[in-house]
């Protein structure tokens, strides 16, 4: 019958996205437990699904993210004692190498704590664009309004021109002890800026923006 | 005689009153620790995907958005051959459902899906 098309062009086998999510990217059951929620990047992961979904995990109306995937990427340190003295430099690479051929980019920013109080002052923190051979380091500005403490550096701009598709992002994160200072005060243990990446995950079956059906008169 | 069955359907919709037993949307919420996901999915903690279950009246109304085939096979069913099955109970419109996930790697991913919460039912 030359009206069926050659066996190439037939539709492929739709995709059930959750279910290849599930073979591909989830941790084992076997052994493997997801811990109780704690640690600054669940924190504000959970902080974010709050704010985007009912408690039944219906994507409240008006609240949107603006896409149907948001990642959370842990940098990854070299070892070696950060501090000395009053400040502290670590450098930090994100590995973005596990991204979804079917995510893309919309926007990508980096989250950390600008300021936090110590027992005997406080800490101020920064986050630099690690200097390369090409181009020196560039001091990030956080977002106008931090939420809840944290603040957002945008980092969009040096993903999109080519520095992650080197498959990382580096990073350098300067903290200063603020205020009266003791000889004996203890380095404090930072948690590391986490980048977020805001992607859209164009594989079918993944939540569209939410409209009315069209109803057709009958 | 299909004139006359419209005709009767006001009357016939009030004999039935098998509210219950019609095609409707029943709500069965279920923990993702039940299904398995928990090391996996860690919001929400329940899911209410529902589903939809009774018997397609043997006049289709408008609200069950039965498309005109359906109401033609039913007609089949009747009239014609009944090893034709009458149309099936099955959901008709869905929404989506937010979940945030712990990866292999340590990664943690917001991310919604598409069709996992039954809005509403059909006959087809």
């Amino acid at each position: 019958d030359q009206s069926l098309p050659p066996p190439g062009s037939l539709p492929a086998v739709p995709p059930l996205p959750l279910l290849q999510a599930l073979q591909v990217r989830a941790p084992g059951s076997q052994g493997w437990q997801a811990g109780p929620a704690s640690g600054q990047p669940l924190r504000y992961m959970l902080n974010l699904y709050r704010h985007a979904a009912d408690r039944e995990g219906r994507p409240r109306h008006g609240r949107s993210l603006g896409t149907n995937t948001v990642r959370l990427v842990q940098a990854s340190s070299p070892g070696g004692p950060p501090w000395a003295g009053r400040r502290y430099v670590q450098l930090l690479t994100y590995r973005l190498e596990g991204l979804s051929e079917t995510e893309h980019l919309l926007r990508a920013t980096v989250v950390y704590l600008p300021s936090l109080m110590l027992a005997q002052g406080r800490l101020l923190c920064a986050l630099e664009l690690a200097a390369t051979s090409e181009a020196p380091g560039v001091l990030l500005s956080p977002a106008a309004r931090p939420r809840h403490g944290w603040a957002e550096a945008d980092v969009t701009p040096y993903l999109m021109q080519g520095n992650g598709s080197a498959g990382s992002l580096a990073l350098q994160h300067v903290c200063v002890r603020a205020g009266r200072v003791g000889s004996r005060d203890a380095p404090v243990a930072l948690s590391h800026p986490f980048l977020l990446l805001y992607l859209n995950d164009t594989q079918a079956g993944l939540a569209l923006p939410v409209r009315e059906p069209h109803r057709h008169r009958r | 005689d299909t004139g006359t069955l419209a005709h009767d359907l006001p009357g016939y919709l009030r004999d039935q009153g098998g509210e219950k037993s019609d095609c409707s949307l029943r709500s069965f919420p279920v923990s993702f620790a039940q299904l398995g996901w928990d090391h996996w999915i860690i919001a929400p903690h329940r899911y209410n995907p529902r589903y939809c279950k009774g018997a397609c009246p043997h006049l289709l109304r408008y609200d069950y958005h039965a498309p005109n085939h359906a109401v033609v096979q039913s007609f089949v069913h009747q009239l014609v051959d009944a090893n034709v099955p009458w149309p099936s109970c099955v959901p008709y419109r869905y929404s989506p459902i937010s979940v945030l996930m712990i990866e292999r790697d340590g990664g943690i991913l917001y991310k919604e899906y598409e069709n996992m919460i039954a809005e509403s039912c059909t006959c087809r």
